[in-house]
């Protein structure tokens, strides 16, 4: 449902 | 309330300001200096004669930027990638325009009621096509009163998490673990704000911009929806997904 906010939280942080 | 040493409250404050500094997308040297650059009047009549759609989707553009930044800032603070992933996305969805709000004031000029956007600095007037000037006459009193606390950068982070880490969301899976983290972070706030040597009365006005904030937002989706019943074609395929994510 929030996919891109999922992405977001599972980027590693750069 | 936790227990905290007076260390791990300096860690965290410290955690949190570099968080900050990290990922503030603008840094205050940079938006001072550009603070003479606003828009020439035929520039102002260019926003203006957009078409209402047009703005919005320049804004919404704007708002997604900003917000990705938020996102990281959250990520960066001790504890909350240790949060269910459900809870961060509560957090996240109710509190990272708050922060975009709270960082304006960052890019706020109080002495020509302007405000870094696309380029320049830009004031009320050049929201007019968007056709909410109730909203935009709020966000820029809000900036303004923001910007009469004259916060340092250090109380401006961890402001901004205190406000991000709000434990009172609706849908937290694990209110408690919020709780705590926020109670931590109003700690450090309160360490930072001693430290700086602020007057007594600082925090409760503090207090008082955070239903500030969420009126604003409450306004902001008002006028989305209302927005969106008149255009819903626009909002579905141009406005960026992450917007539509959050406030859809």
């Amino acid at each position: 449902k929030h996919k891109i906010l999922h992405q977001l939280l599972q980027n590693s942080t750069s | 309330s936790p227990t905290v040493s007076m260390a791990e409250l300096e860690h965290l404050a410290q955690n949190i300001s570099k968080s900050h500094v990290e990922t503030c997308q603008y840094l205050r040297e940079e938006l001072q200096q550009l603070s003479w650059q606003a828009f020439l009047q035929d520039e102002v009549d260019g926003y203006q004669s957009k078409p209402r759609e047009v703005m919005w989707q320049l804004c919404a553009i704007k708002i997604t930027e900003a917000i990705q930044y938020v996102v990281e800032f959250a990520k960066r603070i001790d504890g909350f990638m240790e949060l269910c992933q459900n809870d961060q996305i509560v957090l996240l969805k109710a509190g990272s325009l708050e922060v975009v709000f709270v960082r304006m004031c960052r890019a706020f000029d109080t002495q020509n009621n302007t405000v870094y956007f696309d380029g320049k600095y830009a004031g009320p007037d050049v929201f007019k096509a968007l056709g909410c000037d109730d909203l935009i006459t709020s966000v820029f009193d809000f900036a303004k009163s923001m910007c009469s606390l004259h916060l340092s950068e250090d109380e401006i982070a961890l402001f901004s998490a205190f406000v991000l880490l709000s434990a009172d969301r609706t849908w937290l899976q694990e209110k408690l673990q919020v709780e705590k983290l926020q109670q931590k972070t109003q700690l450090a706030l309160q360490h930072v704000l001693q430290k700086n040597q602020r007057e007594d009365g600082i925090l409760s006005k503090l207090r008082c911009k955070v239903s500030a904030l969420r009126s604003l937002c409450a306004r902001h989706s008002e006028n989305l929806s209302a927005f969106r019943a008149v255009y819903p074609d626009i909002v579905r395929s141009h406005f960026p997904p992450l917007y539509k994510e959050l406030f859809g």
